[in-house]
């Protein structure tokens, strides 16, 4: 008994499944500057109201294959140009630095804005409220624009009018923030009538281009930037649902992390809500106040970034997984190989191929009494569970660099596409060096 | 390139602490 309660989640079913009532609890202390995160297909959400069709579970997991495509093909072209730049690091580290990011291709595709998670912030004076897709595996923020020369897609709030904010100003193309929208977007700027124009493309052919612009960032009340830069989207079309756009919570200096590092410290933190929660929010600062940069925080375990592969994603060492209290054999190489990245826009976790061969066997061994379903999309290990209202599955913990063990939440175990076919969440890459 | 992905991150209180180069993880941060 002790080994099912200490190894096993016990659950009910229906703690998996999509839940219709959003019910936040009172907002409680929180330090920092704290938005609100909702899941697009959550509760909470008021983007798929009036009819609007949500995405099925296949479509968001061929999306979400698009961003991982895209991400990986943009990690492999950094990697190559970090290569490239070692003989010159003896000589001149600095410029090293600058230049492995000023190197990469244009050619490359940025992570897909699959956007499963909405903040909202104010921008322009007046302040004009924008649902924002949450997105750490990108640097620009961008959000549709009147008068959308070329394309907007439809959002549910009004889109964004310059003309109309006191505040709002066009960045010239000879200003240094005009050159950075190469590291920040994967494309050299353009330039118009001496203004910036930066232009975004995504994996799967989404892209926003437009105006590289300033205006006032309002956060929260308390928390306001003047002069914020971010994309003023003219032609824009793609997978962004009803948002406004995208918030990039990336490692580039015109990411939001980087304008207003000197108010948070580049310190942010976030909780996702399931597809059933409520609760979830988005919170700049640690509350220390500013630039704090060894912060500690009761029952945070840390890992320390791998920033040795590149600036742009937030890298980290996986060294093991267990299942079910039992550590999978798994060389350590087969993950430093690869390498891994935390992305809050990827939906199912990747695995280099043998570590998930490894899982998988592990996780089907103590799910052998579940009748299994068929495979959906990239999940291949499904079971049928409407027969059952409580069920027991094994607990997954990760072990990264640092000793940090971390144990996963039952809905990051199982992905439900209703109860005839539940699936575990994770999906292998094609091989160990993908 | 494995990448840790939103869905195991669920339900957990992540902690970018950028400027001191880590990664933080715990528990029940949607509560």
């Amino acid at each position: 008994k002790e080994t099912i309660q200490s190894h096993f989640h016990t659950l009910q079913l229906t703690s998996l499944l999509p839940s219709s009532s959003c019910n936040p609890a009172t907002k409680g202390k929180r330090r920092g500057a704290s938005l609100e995160v909702v899941n697009r297909q959550g509760p909470c959400t008021q983007l798929n109201q009036k009819g609007a069709k949500a995405p099925t579970l296949t479509e968001i997991l061929a999306h979400d294959q698009a961003r991982v495509d895209s991400i990986q093909a943009r990690v492999t072209d950094q990697s190559y140009d970090l290569f490239k730049k070692k003989d010159k690091k003896s000589s001149n580290k600095k410029k090293s630095v600058k230049d492995s990011k000023a190197n990469l291709p244009a050619k490359s595709g940025l992570p897909l804005g699959t956007g499963n998670y909405i903040v909202n912030v104010g921008l322009g004076t007046p302040k004009k409220d924008l649902s924002l897709i949450f997105d750490t595996g990108s640097d620009l923020t961008w959000t549709q624009c009147q008068p959308c020369v070329k394309s907007c897609y439809a959002q549910q709030q009004p889109i964004f009018d310059p003309s109309a904010s006191k505040t709002y100003s066009n960045i010239s193309c000879t200003s240094t923030a005009c050159s950075g929208l190469k590291s920040a977007t994967g494309n050299s700027p353009g330039c118009s009538s001496s203004n910036c124009v930066y232009g975004i493309q995504y994996g799967d052919s989404s892209f926003s281009v437009g105006f590289f612009a300033k205006d006032k960032l309002t956060l929260t009340q308390k928390d306001v930037f003047d002069g914020f830069m971010f994309g003023c989207g003219q032609n824009n079309r793609g997978l962004f649902g009803k948002t406004a756009g995208l918030i990039g919570l990336g490692r580039d200096p015109l990411s939001i992390v980087q304008q207003t590092a000197q108010k948070f410290g580049k310190y942010f933190s976030y909780c996702l809500p399931t597809s059933r929660g409520s609760n979830g929010h988005l919170t700049f600062g640690n509350g220390n106040g500013v630039k704090t940069s060894k912060a500690v925080k009761n029952g945070i375990t840390f890992t320390p970034f791998a920033s040795s592969q590149g600036a742009t994603f937030y890298f980290i060492d996986v060294l093991g997984i267990s299942v079910g209290g039992k550590a999978l054999s798994i060389s350590p190489m087969v993950f430093q190989n690869a390498g891994t990245i935390i992305d809050s826009g990827t939906v199912i976790t990747r695995l280099p191929s043998t570590a998930y061969g490894s899982l998988k066997s592990s996780f089907k061994q103590f799910m052998s009494k579940y009748p299994t379903a068929p495979a959906l999309s990239l999940l291949d290990t499904c079971y049928d569970l409407s027969n059952y209202t409580s069920i027991s599955i094994p607990k997954i913990s990760f072990n990264f660099n640092g000793n940090a063990n971390v144990e996963l939440d039952p809905n990051g175990i199982l992905i439900t596409n209703g109860a005839s076919q539940v699936c575990l969440a994770f999906a292998g890459n094609g091989d160990d060096d993908s | 390139i494995g990448i840790f992905g939103n869905i195991q991150q669920q339900t957990l209180e992540v902690v970018y602490d950028v400027a001191g180069g880590q990664l933080g993880f715990g528990y029940k941060g949607c509560s």
